[in-house]
C-alpha cells in the first residue's frame, strides 16, 4: 500500500480531481466533534474486529 | 376466444418429466482441519439401459437420445424454507453407461461457509428431457445413476464423493513475517509490516486529520509449488502465488471545505489494508460468497 494509493482512493470516495489545497489557517484550533471522534472510532474498531474474526 | 379482433391464444401446459435424487453426504472431519479444498468430484455411476428398451426408444424417437443431468445444492435455512444453488448441467447419452464424473468444489464451498453444526452436503440430482415439448419421448427415463445399497449388496456403483485437499501445513503461508529475519527468495509467504508516514505526505497536510500514520501489510515471499504429479491431475491449476486473500478498510478523518467553512468528516476506504496474506493458486475457482 502507498500513498498514492490512499491518495486516488480518497478522491475517488470524496467525489475530488485533486486533493484540496488547505491553510495552516482552515484547520488550526478546528475541535473535531465528539459525535465525528465516536464514528470514526466505532469504524477502527469494526475494523479491527474483523481482522480478529479473519485469524 | 369470444372476440374477432382477438386471435385464439392457444396455451400449452408443458409437463418437466424430471426424475430427481437427493444426495446425502455426512461431511463433518472429511475434511482435514487446515487444508485447502482443491477439488471435489461427484462420481455417479451410470447404468446400461437394457437393449429392448434402446431399440424402442430408437423407433419412437430416433433424434432424441440425450437426457440433461443437473446437480444442485440443497441447503434448508432456518427458517425452513430451502435454497438451492446450481452447481453443474450437462446433456448425457442414453447410449453410455459407467461413471461420469460432475465437479461439484463449489457445492462444498458453500457447505463450509454454513455455520456450525453444519448439516450434512445435500446434493440434488435431476434428470430431464433434453428439450420440452410435444414430439420428444421420454429418453430421460431411461438414465439411471446406482443408487445406495444395490440389491448385490457389495455397493459397487454407490454415489461417490472425491475430495481433494492440499496440507497448508506445507502449501500454506506462514501468518506474519518474523520482523528479526530479512526477507529473502526462500521466505515462505508470510505478511509484512510496516508503517507508513502520512504526516510526511505533502498532499496529505492539514487534509489528513486522523489517523497521522498507520500500520499497513504486504504479503512477501514465495509459496511451495505443486508436484509434477499433481499439477499434470490439476492442470486448471496455476502456480501457486503470495496473495493479500482478506484485506480490511481504512478508517480516516478528513477536512471538508464547504462554502468557506472547514469542518471534519469521517470516511472509510474500503480493500486498504491486508488481512491475511495466503498462497492461492493462479486460476483456481474463487468461491462465491453464501447468500444469506
Amino acid at each position: 500500500l502507498t500513498g498514492e494509493q490512499i491518495l486516488g482512493s480518497l478522491l475517488q470516495q470524496l467525489q475530488l480531481d485533486q486533493p484540496p489545497v488547505l491553510d495552516k489557517a482552515d484547520v488550526e484550533g478546528m475541535v473535531i466533534p465528539s459525535h465525528v471522534r465516536t464514528q470514526y472510532v466505532a469504524l477502527l474498531q469494526h475494523s479491527h474486529a474483523s481482522r480478529s474474526r479473519g485469524k | 376466444r369470444f372476440s374477432q379482433n382477438l386471435r385464439e391464444v392457444a396455451g400449452r401446459f408443458l409437463v418437466s418429466e424430471t426424475s430427481t435424487h437427493l444426495l446425502v453426504f455426512g461431511m463433518e472431519q472429511r475434511l482435514p482441519p487446515n487444508s485447502e479444498l482443491v477439488q471435489a468430484v461427484l462420481r455417479l455411476f451410470q447404468e446400461p439401459v437394457p437393449r429392448t428398451a434402446l431399440r424402442r426408444q430408437k423407433r419412437l424417437s430416433p433424434h432424441s437420445a440425450r437426457a440433461r443431468v443437473t446437480i444442485e445444492w440443497l441447503r434448508f435455512r432456518d427458517d425452513g424454507s430451502n435454497r438451492t444453488a446450481l452447481i453443474d448441467s450437462r446433456l448425457v447419452s442414453i447410449h453410455e453407461s459407467g461413471w461420469k464424473a460432475f465437479d461439484v468444489t463449489e457445492a462444498v464451498n458453500f457447505w463450509q461457509q454454513l455455520s456450525r453444526p453444519r448439516q450434512p452436503l445435500l446434493l440434488q440430482v435431476s434428470v430431464q428431457r433434453e428439450h420440452l415439448g410435444p414430439g420428444t419421448w421420454s429418453s430421460h427415463k431411461l438414465v439411471r445413476f446406482a443408487a445406495q445399497g444395490t440389491p448385490d449388496g457389495k455397493g459397487q456403483g454407490e454415489p461417490q464423493l472425491e475430495l481433494h485437499t492440499l496440507d497448508l501445513k506445507d502449501y500454506g503461508a506462514q501468518g506474519n513475517c518474523d520482523p528479526e529475519a530479512p526477507v529473502t527468495e526462500g521466505t515462505r509467504c508470510c505478511r509484512q509490516e510496516m508503517y507508513l508516514d502520512l504526516q510526511g505526505m505533502k498532499w496529505a497536510e492539514n487534509w489528513i486529520l486522523e489517523p497521522p500514520g498507520f500500520l499497513t501489510y504486504e504479503c512477501v515471499g514465495s509459496c511451495l509449488q505443486l508436484p509434477e504429479s499433481l499439477t499434470s491431475r490439476w492442470p486448471f491449476l496455476g502456480p501457486r502465488q503470495c496473495v493479500a486473500s482478506e484485506m480490511t478498510s481504512l478508517p480516516m478523518i478528513v477536512s471538508v471545505k464547504e462554502g468557506g467553512r472547514t469542518r471534519p468528516q469521517v470516511v472509510s476506504l474500503p480493500n486498504m489494508r491486508v488481512q491475511t496474506c495466503s498462497c492461492a493458486s493462479d486460476g483456481a475457482l474463487i468461491p462465491r460468497r453464501l447468500q444469506p
